[in-house]
């Protein structure tokens, strides 16, 4: 689910 | 890993560089917002929590501990410093930050992507970052004129996250389940707040002239 999205963003 | 994300970290790395640089050859940090940085440093610190649990990759581990430890290098240097801290412009440096973190932090329990303690940290890591540039961008209009330096500081730091909109943009069109709203929201924030510093970077650099915002 989308709220799951790890965050590999910085 | 697209090249709008890489090209915003870069130039978010650049904008640390300069500031770093600004610091350390003119040993000044006149025109920096102290309050600004400590934003920034508490934005790291929050945003980067899953840095020893979550191992995504190694350069997104190195860009966090690069992160996390210049912001906090510069809030040192700033207050501790001798030299550095005497060019603080502590009675323009005004702007109530402590607001935008209680509010940030209030916006970040009601809406966020689940009601996790790391989601809600996640989420007002995103909202304190977007207005974490409004002591700064206070502090130059206060300031008038503005030096090289800072001036390239502030351009990188808004145009970092300028080119985080197009990596999220493009990230949308082609991975099927990409949602990143409160993020895209926030960043367009953020980078609305420079569009005036642009549009006078712009003029300044057409004119070739010295950046002055008007007070």
């Amino acid at each position: 689910t989308s709220s799951e999205t790890t965050k590999d963003e910085l | 890993m697209n090249v709008f994300r890489l090209t915003g970290d870069m130039t978010h790395l650049a904008s640390i560089l300069v500031l770093l640089l600004k610091i350390y050859a003119t040993k000044s940090c006149s025109g920096i917002s102290l309050k600004t940085q400590e934003l920034y440093a508490l934005v790291f610190l929050a945003r980067y929590l899953n840095l020893f649990t979550d191992f995504i990759s190694v350069y997104n581990t190195v860009m966090k501990l690069v992160f996390i430890g210049s912001s906090l290098a510069i809030v040192w240097c700033m207050r501790m410093h001798k030299m550095v801290k005497r060019s603080y412009d502590q009675e323009l440096d005004t702007f109530r930050h402590y607001f935008l973190i209680a509010g940030c932090f209030l916006l970040a329990l009601l809406v966020n992507e689940k009601f996790m303690f790391p989601e809600v940290l996640w989420a007002f890591s995103i909202y304190l970052e977007a207005v974490s540039t409004i002591p700064q961008l206070v502090l130059l209009q206060r300031s008038g004129n503005v030096d090289n330096l800072t001036g390239q500081y502030v351009f990188l730091l808004g145009a970092y996250r300028a080119l985080y909109i197009l990596n999220w943009i493009y990230r949308y069109f082609t991975e099927p389940h990409f949602s990143r709203w409160i993020a895209c929201v926030a960043g367009l924030v953020q980078t609305a707040l420079y569009a005036d510093f642009f549009y006078y970077y712009f003029l300044s650099w057409k004119n070739n002239a010295k950046l002055q915002l008007p007070s």
